[in-house]
């Protein structure tokens, strides 16, 4: 569809990208991780986008298998919620993940 | 009014007080750090009461200015969210609000 091409080519054309809810506390600590390691993803906020939002968590469920905010994705790759990019961060593995999107 | 009534009442009724939203994870967190320490607070899901859920939010912030979920009371007392909760505990200071409020 549509939709699932745009949410295609915003992974693939950005280093990180996270979809997110601007009241989620979740959320919150995933972009705050990605400021305190100097990254700025691009941060889609599906609550402010109108009836798109629902559309878009749809098109994310189909694309994913997750329903749920955060959902973050790095060069290219799904890498799931709040909880995953922290266990990647703590494993040390979340930087070189961004290194590697970035170089591309 | 009534519905600040029946808050007032459920906060002095019940040792440990919960009001949360089902599919948000701060709320779990709390209720799972209650669960660890085998406390079984009386948890009110405020995205399951229909139109009396965002009334019952208004009446919180009116009596502790706080319109965020979780929204703990320990003994009558409001405690706060979700990290204050966690940050009283990793003081200690937790589990004795606890059991001073099943005391009473
Ligand atoms: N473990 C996941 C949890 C994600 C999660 O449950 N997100 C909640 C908000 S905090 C959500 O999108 N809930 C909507 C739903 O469950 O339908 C993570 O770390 O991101
Ligand atoms: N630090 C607070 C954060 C609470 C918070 O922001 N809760 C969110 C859900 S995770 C909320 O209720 N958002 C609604 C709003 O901001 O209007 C806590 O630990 O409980
Ligand atoms: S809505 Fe509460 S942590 Fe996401």
């Amino acid at each position: 569809s549509r939709l699932e091409d745009s949410v295609n080519k915003t992974i693939a054309e950005n280093p990180v990208v996270v979809y997110s809810k601007t009241w989620c506390s979740y959320s919150s600590e995933v972009k705050s991780l990605f400021k305190k390691l100097a990254v700025e993803p691009l941060v889609i906020e599906l609550d402010e986008l109108g009836p798109q939002g629902p559309q878009l968590q749809k098109v994310l469920e189909r694309l994913t298998g997750q329903h749920t905010v955060p959902n973050v994705f790095i060069g290219g790759k799904h890498i799931g919620g709040c909880t995953d990019t922290v266990k990647l961060h703590r494993k040390g593995e979340l930087e070189s993940l961004i290194s590697e999107a970035n170089a591309k």
